[in-house]
Formats: C-alpha cells, sequence, structure tokens
C-alpha cells in the first residue's frame, strides 16, 4: 500500500536527520496504561543525572496529558494529537522534529499511542522500537499481538508488582517472547519504584 | 469513506437478523488485558444459573485464547482472527452469525479486538456498545479518548481491587465520563471476586 511505502520513506528522512544532529530517537510503544510515561519520566530523571540532554515527542488521541507530565521533568517536548489515528507515524514526527533544537538535545523518547497493533506497521525512524506492557494485562499479550513483539528490539514488562493480584505469572510472558524472537531482549520492571529501570537503561543506550 | 458506510450498511443487516432471531447481542469493547473476557465469563456463568442461553463471538489479531475459556461454560462461540485490523467489523461479525443457530440463542458476547480507537468507528449491529477500561492503566483514560466513551452506552471501570496500588482515584474516571456523556451508565467491578457485576447485568439486560 502507498500508505506504508510512503512513511518509510519519511522514516528515513527522520534517521537521516536524527543521525546528522547526533540525536538517539526511541519509540516507546505499548498497550494503554502500560506505564510508557511512568518509564519515561523514570529515565529522564536517571539520564539528566548523567548530564544527558533529553526531549520528548508525546503521541496520543486527544489531550495533553502524557505532555504535561513530561516537561514538569524540565525538558523540551511536543504533543502530537493523532485525531482517529491510532499510531504515529513518521510525516507527524518529521514535522514535530522542527519544534525542538537538535542540537542541544542527546535523547529523544517518542511516546507512540497506546495500541499494540497499528504502530507496528509504521517505523518512525527511531534507533530502537520498545514495546512496554504490562502484568495487568494478562499472560496471553504476547500470544495475541505476535507482530509487534517479533518487530520489537526490547519488551518491557511493566508493574510486576501486580503480577500476585491478577494471577500471572511473568516467566509464562517472557517464555512467550522467547518463542517469537530468540534474540529480543525483555526487562521486567516496577516503574513506581525503579526496579528493573536501570538494566532497561543500559540495554536502551547500549 | 466508502469503508465506514459499507460497515453500517451490514450493521443494519447484523440488527436485522438478530432481532427477528430474538437474539440480544452486545458489543464488548476496550483496552487491552482491561478484563473483556473474565466479565463475560462472570455474565455468561450468572446468565446460565438464570435459564439465559448465552453464545459468544471473540475477535482477536490472532490466537484463540479467549474463545479457549469461554467455550469451557459450555457455550457455543466462534474465533475470529482480523489479522492486521485493530478491530471487528460488522461484514466478520455477519459471517460468524452463520456458525450458531440463532434460535437457541437468548444472549450473544461480542468481545472487540482490544483498543479504544478504531473499535469506535465500526458498528455491529449490537443492541448496546460496552466499553471496558481497569484502573489500572491510569485516571486519565477517559481524557485521552473521548470518541469511544462519547459512544458507549455503558461504561465498565474494572479491577477496582487494584486502584489503591497504581495511585488512581476511581471517581476521577466517573467524574470525567460524566463530563462527555451526562446520560451514560458507569460501573465500577471487581470481575475476579464478582463484585459490582450484578449491576451492570441488570443495567445490560434492561
Ligand atoms: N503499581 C504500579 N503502577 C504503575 C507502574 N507503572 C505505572 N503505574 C501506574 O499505571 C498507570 C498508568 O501509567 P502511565 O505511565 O500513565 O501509562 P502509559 O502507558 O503512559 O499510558 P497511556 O499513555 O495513557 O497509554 C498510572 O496510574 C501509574 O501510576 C508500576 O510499575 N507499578
Ligand atoms: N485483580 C483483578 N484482576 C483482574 C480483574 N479482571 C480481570 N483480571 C485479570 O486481568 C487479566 C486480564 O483479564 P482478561 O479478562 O483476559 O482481559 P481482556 O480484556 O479480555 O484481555 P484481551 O482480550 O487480551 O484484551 C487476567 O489476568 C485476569 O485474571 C479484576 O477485577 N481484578
Ligand atoms: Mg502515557
Ligand atoms: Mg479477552
Amino acid at each position: 500500500k502507498d500508505i506504508l511505502r510512503r512513511n518509510e520513506e519519511l522514516a528515513a528522512e527522520v534517521r537521516e536527520l536524527l543521525r546528522r544532529s547526533g540525536v538517539r530517537a526511541f519509540d516507546i510503544m505499548g498497550s494503554v496504561g502500560s506505564g510508557k510515561t511512568t518509564i519515561i519520566e523514570q529515565l529522564v530523571d536517571m539520564l539528566k543525572a548523567e548530564g544527558v540532554r533529553c526531549a520528548a515527542i508525546t503521541g496520543d488521541v486527544a489531550g495533553d496529558c502524557d505532555y504535561q507530565r513530561l516537561v514538569q521533568h524540565g525538558i523540551p517536548a511536543k504533543n502530537i494529537n493523532t485525531g482517529k489515528q491510532c499510531h504515529l507515524d513518521s510525516h507527524l514526527v518529521l514535522h514535530a522534529l522542527e519544534n525542538f533544537n537538535l542540537r542541544e538535545i542527546d535523547v529523544l523518547f517518542i511516546e507512540n499511542v497506546g495500541n499494540l497493533v497499528c504502530p507496528a506497521d509504521f517505523p518512525l525512524g527511531a534507533e530502537k522500537r520498545v514495546v512496554v506492557i504490562s502484568v495487568t494485562e494478562g499472560d496471553d499479550i504476547v500470544r495475541k499481538h505476535p507482530l509487534i513483539f517479533q518487530l520489537a528490539d526490547i519488551v518491557v514488562l511493566n508493574k510486576i508488582d501486580l503480577a500476585e493480584f491478577v494471577g500471572v505469572e511473568p516467566q509464562t510472558v517472557v517464555k512467550d517472547f522467547r518463542k517469537i524472537s530468540p534474540n529480543g531482549k525483555i526487562f521486567l520492571t516496577n516503574a513506581k519504584s525503579g526496579e528493573g529501570l536501570a538494566e532497561f537503561k543500559n540495554a536502551l543506550l547500549s
């Protein structure tokens, strides 16, 4: 389809622009409410403490809740409302980048729209694609959405502190992920306490 | 667009077929892992005990996890894999109905694909459209996805037993919902224990 080909062309433009500017960008996908913003907030604080200059693009169907949370952390950010579209695309990202002075940014987090289906087909030109899910969504999530997990560079299984309350064994999810992505990396985290985030951050920036 | 118009036409066919057969159908939408299947399982058990004959259609991108869970409850069911499509549509439902003897069914649950965006645009011809979300997804869910909540006949805010662990006040979500849908009904439930489900069932079948 033309839409997907056009998206690939613009993703290549995004990748080239980011490469020339020395910006490392990460596409943070995942289900609604899995903890994407909380994880970005935590990573931004950790990276700022190391002198790394962060920025963010937030994608949501409506509203600017995530944008407001991230600017509280003192970083430049841009909000994109996608309306009826349930994913970000490289055209939207390319335009959003015009709002930043890329020379002053080291790491750019792109928080995608909460959705485990359509974002898979729309690469944004980021260095790595991350999928954040949470144990509270059940243990069959990977089996049900194989495509997005096959293309993920890193998967984060968040809210492990709640596993016992929903009757989910995190290792079930880990096994499912290893079956479809033997080389993919998966991290178990509690974004509220910070548990597991240092390992995830290191894998992201390695 | 032609796709949406065609969907409306087939939804009208579905509605007419169900009306003639005396089947009451409910479109259960909501976010990934919010508790849709667990709620349907509980309602099926409750209704069977009252002599109500139930059936189900399950929509998922891949796999038949939900289908397998529902047939354990001794009801006829049909699984639909939507592949790249992140929502069910009335064409898929119309064909799925061919697998049932509608004369022997009183209530049909249609579990839609987990997604808070695209299912809004694809009515299936059901009597009521329900949106199931859970407190573990955060308290800003309604603000972020106004469209699907505006068209919902009933909203279920599930997993209220976990509210304190994610720092969410359920009344925040209720207030947001009332703002955009003054006449819409919202029920707070714990699908694991059954709390709140009798009230939801009565509103659904009223
Ligand atoms: N207990 C617990 N709660 C968490 C954790 N991570 C996030 N939360 C809570 O989960 C809810 C959703 O977190 P967000 O960070 O807003 O999730 P998100 O993926 O950005 O959500 P959307 O952008 O709306 O798709 C919030 O109430 C968080 O406080 C965790 O590891 N453990
Ligand atoms: N603590 C708690 N756990 C729940 C509740 N409802 C569902 N769960 C758990 O949440 C997880 C997801 O529930 P499902 O019923 O599979 O959710 P779903 O919406 O059908 O999921 P998908 O079809 O994959 O989108 C499972 O591990 C359930 O046991 C609840 O009210 N409280
Ligand atoms: Mg967010
Ligand atoms: Mg389900």
